[in-house]
């Protein structure tokens, strides 16, 4: 699908990308993690975003679900998750190697 | 103001009232700290309530801000603030006897 290959385009074409919506604190708090720990993130605000509403169709293709909550995070151009997912990964340790890895940090 | 009257008026009705938005996950997390504590929250989901945009106005009213970020937590019919203020109390051991006093728990 064009759409789904234009959104996987987008999480490849920087290490740290996130789909967001401008209004979520949540959204917010994982940015400002990331640039806490060294990290630019490119992030897209869906609810400002000229193809938000397509950005969102595609998400949820990828994340194979109904719908597209966000935040959404990729690293590396490979789909990590939302922010339960960032949080546990962090409190695992394995974020950093995740972010070096991409070039990130 | 009628719409502020009516605003306070719902928020005295119940002893914990959080106007919130069902897409929010921090508004879901304070109902469920709430909830944690043996309280009953009214919850009005600003984003499905008929009346819901005057709401948000008179909230920001009531607030004395320009908008009306969500959550909006009312104890015993007083403004308690948002999450970050929720929490503080929470943190600080105020919380508890502000719900007893409010008959909450
Ligand atoms: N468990 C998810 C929660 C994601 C979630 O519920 N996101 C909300 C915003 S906080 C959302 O996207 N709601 C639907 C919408 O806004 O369209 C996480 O850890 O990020
Ligand atoms: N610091 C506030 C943050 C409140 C906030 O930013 N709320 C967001 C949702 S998480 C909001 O209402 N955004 C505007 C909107 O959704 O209309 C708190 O502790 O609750
Ligand atoms: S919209 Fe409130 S935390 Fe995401």
């Amino acid at each position: 699908d064009e759409t789904v290959e234009a959104v996987r385009r987008l999480a490849s074409q920087n290490a740290v990308v996130i789909f967001s919506k401008s209004t979520c604190s949540m959204c917010h708090a994982i940015d400002r993690l990331f640039r806490n720990m060294g990290v630019n993130p490119t992030v897209y605000e869906l609810d400002q975003h000229p193809t938000g509403k397509d950005i969102e169709r595609a998400l949820a293709r990828v994340l194979g679900s109904s719908n597209s909550p966000v935040p959404v995070v990729f690293i590396g151009g490979k789909l990590v998750g939302d922010t339960d997912r960032v949080m546990a990964c962090h409190i695992a340790g394995t974020l950093v190697p995740l972010l070096k890895a991409a070039g990130a940090i």
